[in-house]
């Protein structure tokens, strides 16, 4: 059982906490502020008021006890700083820090954090992949140059069999699965939620409005394939 | 070749612009101050100075002539609102806006928005999962109930074939292929970057440290094999 410590419980934070939680793991969330600590302490296991630069409230709490501690004050260097030494004072060896610049992430490393992260810059990478990726629903990067993405298949595509599309020897990718869409397909028996997967589906199966390819391979090759079939 | 706009430099209306441009789309990049319009204006095919809330400055820079647009300003209802119309006046349909509460989504659609985002919940949703799910080290759903995951072997698996994993019968999932650390391996002949990933390996392959095994299936059951082999 994995437990966090979540301090600052902005959008962001509370986020975070309440999946944790929803997720099976124990979570203390703590801000300063009484009307977030209410709005949350349904949805963790404990949510606390206080101030995450008070390493005696913290300790009070178990934070001295929890895996791994993720720091989602808002931008305030300074509170970021001393938090996650006050952490590393309590003993706390995995501290996640949000940050927002280069500069930011160096400081916090210098003073013990663990990883930093940047929320709207990731954010920015991850849909800028996914709106410039031709009908690319998501993507998940395996290497640098490989990926898997999830493609929504284009009209004119509908009723092409996968021996006639060949992704594999014509585009060299590898069609690990297709997802159904809700409610789909008059062909198969599998209309259930679990069945809207198909894995290693067969060269005579014909591909349908709304399927969803589950395709891997080089991001080249992705998006040149892609590119051709919208 | 795609065409956007996005309106509003801060980090995450950069990061999403740069993104685009480094994809191959084709990028207008739009701020009401001057420094960012400066700071990225090599990393896109145009960056202009001017008010979102301006119709007929975007109109001269081709703003009507775009596949979609992204609103990226920041807390700020009111201009992101009178965006949204003078976008779907000069004949946009695609325009994603960044909002922060369900009332300000509701409100953005209402006047036409086709997509509404909201970057600080979805960063903690994702974390949430990832941080929670045991090594997991990104992770893309595929259904409500399926995911892929990307698997951190734990010290204990090293040198165990995938025989005895058996992650197929013993844990209804499907390994779909494994990733090699940097430089790692001496049993095969593949250290070059395109050959980090092994597609389909047999029964016979052993577990190396460093291995990231790409798991697929229902959410339950990654949740339950992930736990029990850490
Ligand atoms: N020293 C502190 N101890 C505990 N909580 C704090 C402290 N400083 C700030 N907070 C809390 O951190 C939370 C997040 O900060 P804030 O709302 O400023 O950031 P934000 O950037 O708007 O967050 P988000 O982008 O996640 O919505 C707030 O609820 C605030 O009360
Ligand atoms: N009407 C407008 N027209 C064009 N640009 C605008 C307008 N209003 C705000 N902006 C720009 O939008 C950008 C983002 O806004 P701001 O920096 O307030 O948001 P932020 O929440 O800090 O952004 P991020 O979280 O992405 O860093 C700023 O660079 C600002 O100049």
């Amino acid at each position: 059982m994995k437990r966090f410590l979540v301090i600052g419980l902005g959008r962001f934070g509370m986020s975070l906490a309440e999946t944790l939680y929803a997720e099976g793991a124990e979570v203390i969330a703590v801000d300063e502020r009484a009307d977030k600590v209410e709005e949350i302490k349904e949805r963790v296991s404990h949510a606390v008021q206080l101030d995450g630069m008070d390493g005696e409230a913290l300790k009070s709490v178990g934070a001295n006890d929890v895996d791994a501690a993720i720091i989602a004050i808002g931008e305030n260097l300074e509170a970021s700083v001393v938090t996650t030494v006050i952490l590393r004072e309590l003993g706390l060896s995995e501290i996640i820090v949000r940050a927002y610049t280069e500069r930011e992430k160096r400081i916090l490393h210098l003073v013990g954090a663990s990883r930093v992260i940047f929320i709207e810059q990731e954010m920015g990478r991850r849909l800028g992949k996914t709106y410039s990726g031709n009908a690319i629903l998501d993507y998940i990067e395996l290497t640098p140059t490989h990926s898997i993405v999830q493609w929504e298949v284009p009209k004119n595509l509908i009723d092409v069999s996968l021996g006639e599309l060949n992704v594999t020897e014509k585009w060299g990718l590898n069609l690990f699965a297709i997802k159904k869409a809700d409610g789909a397909s008059k062909n198969f028996a599998w209309r259930k939620e679990q069945d809207r997967l198909i894995f290693n589906p067969d060269d005579a199966y014909c591909i349908e409005e709304g399927d969803v390819l589950i395709l891997v391979g080089k991001n080249k090759e992705l998006t040149r394939f892609t590119d051709q079939k919208k």
